[in-house]
């Protein structure tokens, strides 16, 4: 493949392009020629084409970025330079045209579309690394929006060859997610949330496109998660957590099942200090749902019908523990507790060897705390439903603190009882937010680990552990709204409930500072 | 497993051998290099395409507010108006102009039949509706050649079956 | 303390979906509309 003839053939087909009475027949007869020339079969040959006719495109959109200043000379304008996208649609209408008139030598279309996107991914990394800061994400931005505008469709006809189509896109972001393609990073978030593609990877086929756009979600998480643990963020990097927050936000209104779904991923590769971020995924609530206002008076949770309702989970929520091997142990101690040494030395499994500590910000593996909470109470939940005689006495006993209930869920508790006692404060602190992300809208889930919270609290044998419990709540309360629902029922409880004792212990009136942040949370919550 | 996701031993991404200050370093270049909004607009601009000579005292180009909105949005739904739709929609193919002549039809409640790339209008409720079809009396727009003349106009079909299989 | 969520510049007690008219994520503004208008195919013929 010579790339001069390459060139004079994308000089033909820009001409065309830019003719007036161009029509469809002329646009078959060019991609038919190409055909018959042997450019279209998929193999290395057609990638070379391709790769020759991208760099083409974006160079010669890129020409007419120098501006030439009064009196001739030309330097680089302080604003964004003008660029010409001619080249760039005319190279994506040749895509759309290949794909649509093409008979098909490979299996399907979208195996050729893939071919072309990861000709493209190599030509965006190849460039991105080769010029660093120099490098322009503009051309290939338009590149992908031209193609999300004509490849993609909300015609639910299609669905199929619609969601092979937005699956390929999806795979080539998650290529040139930001971990690997820093300098694509806000282009990359600008197309991954686009309405030519978001909302249509997430309404097509039947939600098949939902792990798709988690994954995406989850590289994005990744790559800002070492920026993120501190509260000063540079500039560049906070513009990219508002954009985040602006589609997180999009994602809670008009797809909050989709959150909803996959908590658990989003949270372990969220900061645990990166509040506001985490209350709006966890007050994500199904749309055909209406939650009771958590203020209020003699609101009766135990006779919500959603609580013994169990979410849908869609994250991998034992993956940790299995990479740890610590599954097959939290199994067996659950089956059979007596004897077993299995919680004397759990707290020092859930540190990270040292070297890793110190790039990870913390001394514990927060993924791994992660899984085990979550597992032991998912598991316990299922005991209390496998274990009921009949639907108000599990309500009871979920509820009140009875020694049936501790003989119940006994040894599920007995796990967060004992780490509570035998973490330091760090630990501890990452236990109580493990069991504080369950705390979402009303299920199941969010009623035992309310139950967890408030046990935990009552049972402590240290005003410290109560003090440091009742500053995971508030932490999450007194940040901007959103809150979740079931955080706020929690410390209502918490507060009003006389058999905690709350406003008698010390930590609440430490200091003037203190007592006026618990009144002014006390008072928001009704 | 490291409890930051993402990072390896040595504070760099395993993805892609980056540490955390090159990745800043990008993110910062690349913040003065933003997709702008016309970045992902398309073009709008109306290409005649058979071009006549006109005196010089016409118009040239087409007045910019063909391509807003709420022109489209205001124009009414009387036979002139609905001539202009059908102009605009026939006339000026792959246009925006063509996009909001066809908005347009939909709302005053035409619906284009991809067979016989026609736009039927209800003339009374449908006699018969399955969900394949339904089948009734209806107004089409369409061009005629008769022995009078030909021309464009607003006929009346009796008893057309509308398969939904064709409706766009 | 986050920041607050309802001036980024999204109606968040919009009845309707806001990626209609989500612009992007680094504005304030809603997208123009119809700026990404498309025909579809059977639209084209002679």
């Amino acid at each position: 493949v010579d790339p001069n003839q390459v060139a004079v053939l994308f000089s033909e087909w820009c001409q065309m392009c830019n003719h007036v009475s161009a029509s469809d027949a002329a646009y078959t007869r060019f991609v038919t020629q190409l055909q018959q020339d042997g450019l279209l079969k998929g193999d290395d040959i057609s990638e070379r084409f391709f790769r020759i006719l991208t760099e083409l495109a974006v160079t010669h959109s890129l020409v007419s970025e120098q501006i030439v200043a009064p009196g001739g000379s030309s330097q680089q304008s302080p604003q964004q330079p003008h660029i010409s996208y001619f080249s760039i649609d005319s190279y994506a209408k040749l895509v759309v045209m290949v794909l649509k008139y093409s008979v098909e030598i490979t299996p399907n279309k979208a195996s050729i579309l893939s071919k072309i996107l990861s000709v493209t991914v190599r030509s965006i990394q190849k460039d991105a690394e080769e010029k660093k800061a120099s490098f322009n994400p503009r051309p290939y931005f338009r590149l992908f929006i031209n193609w999300l505008y004509d490849l993609t469709t909300t015609d639910g006809h299609h669905d199929s060859s619609n969601f092979q189509v937005l699956t390929a896109f999806a795979n080539a972001f998650h290529m040139l997610q930001p971990l690997r393609v820093p300098a694509w990073s806000f282009a990359w978030l600008e197309l991954v949330s686009h309405r030519s593609f978001m909302p249509k990877l997430l309404m097509c086929n039947s939600q098949k496109g939902w792990p798709f756009f988690q994954r995406l979600l989850v590289a994005l998480l990744k790559f800002m998660e070492p920026y993120l643990r501190n509260a000063e963020l540079p500039e560049a990097m906070d513009l990219l957590y508002k954009g985040t927050m602006r589609v997180l936000l999009v994602l809670l209104h008009d797809f909050p099942e989709f959150l909803c779904d996959y908590h658990f991923s989003f949270c372990d590769v969220i900061p645990s200090s990166c509040i506001q971020m985490r209350n709006v995924i966890l007050s994500a609530f199904p749309r055909n749902m209406r939650l009771p206002d958590p203020s209020t008076p003699n609101l009766k949770i135990d006779l919500l019908a959603e609580i013994s309702i169990a979410p849908r989970i869609m994250s991998d929520v034992d993956g940790a523990l299995k990479s740890k091997q610590l599954k097959t142990e939290v199994d067996e101690y659950l089956k059979r507790p007596e004897g077993s040494s299995f919680l004397s030395d759990l707290n020092q499994k859930l540190l990270l060897p040292q070297n890793e500590a110190s790039v990870a910000g913390t001394r514990y593996n927060v993924p791994l705390i992660n899984s085990l909470v979550f597992y032991v109470g998912i598991q316990a939940v299922q005991q209390l439903q496998l274990n009921k005689a009949n639907p108000s006495a599990s309500v009871q006993q979920i509820n009140h603190i009875s020694p049936m209930d501790i003989f119940q869920i006994g040894t599920a508790t007995d796990i967060f009882r004992s780490l509570i006692t035998s973490l330091d404060t760090e630990g501890r602190y990452l236990l109580l937010n493990a069991i504080a992300n369950q705390l979402r809208y009303p299920n199941s889930h969010t009623h035992y680990y309310s139950f967890i919270t408030l046990y935990l609290f009552s049972e402590a044998t240290q005003e410290i552990t109560q003090e440091q419990i009742t500053r995971v709540l508030l932490e999450r309360l007194i940040v901007n709204r959103p809150h979740p629902w079931g955080l706020l029922i929690t410390f209502i409880e918490l507060i009003k409930n006389p058999r905690y004792n709350f406003w008698s212990r010390s930590f609440t009136h430490c200091a003037p500072e203190i007592e006026k942040l618990f009144e002014s949370v006390a008072r928001s919550c009704g | 497993d490291l409890g930051a996701i993402g990072d390896n031993l040595t504070g760099t991404s395993a993805s892609s051998g980056h540490d955390q200050l090159y990745n800043l370093q990008m993110l910062e270049a690349a913040f003065h290099k933003l997709p702008q909004p016309k970045d992902s607009e398309r073009a709008k601009t109306y290409i005649p395409r058979h071009p006549a000579v006109t005196p010089a005292s016409y118009p040239q180009v087409q007045p910019s507010i063909v391509s807003h909105p709420s022109f489209w949005e205001r124009i009414g739904s009387d036979t002139l108006a609905t001539d202009m739709l059908f102009f605009a929609f026939y006339y000026q193919q792959n246009t925006y102009q063509q996009y909001m002549a066809a908005r347009e039809l939909k709302k005053q409640s035409w619906r284009f039949h991809r067979r016989y790339n026609t736009w039927f209008q209800r003339h009374v409720e449908p006699q018969v509706t399955t969900d394949e079809y339904e089948r009734g009396s209806y107004v089409y727009f369409d061009f005629h050649v008769t022995e009078d003349g030909s021309g464009w106009c607003q006929r009346i079909k009796n008893d057309f079956t509308f398969e939904y299989n064709f409706l766009e | 303390l986050g920041i607050d969520l309802t001036a980024l510049g999204l109606n968040l007690n919009s009845p309707d979906n806001l990626y209609k008219t989500f612009g992007s994520p680094w504005s304030n503004d809603p997208a123009k509309g119809d700026t990404d208008f498309r025909i579809p195919a059977c639209y084209l013929f002679d």
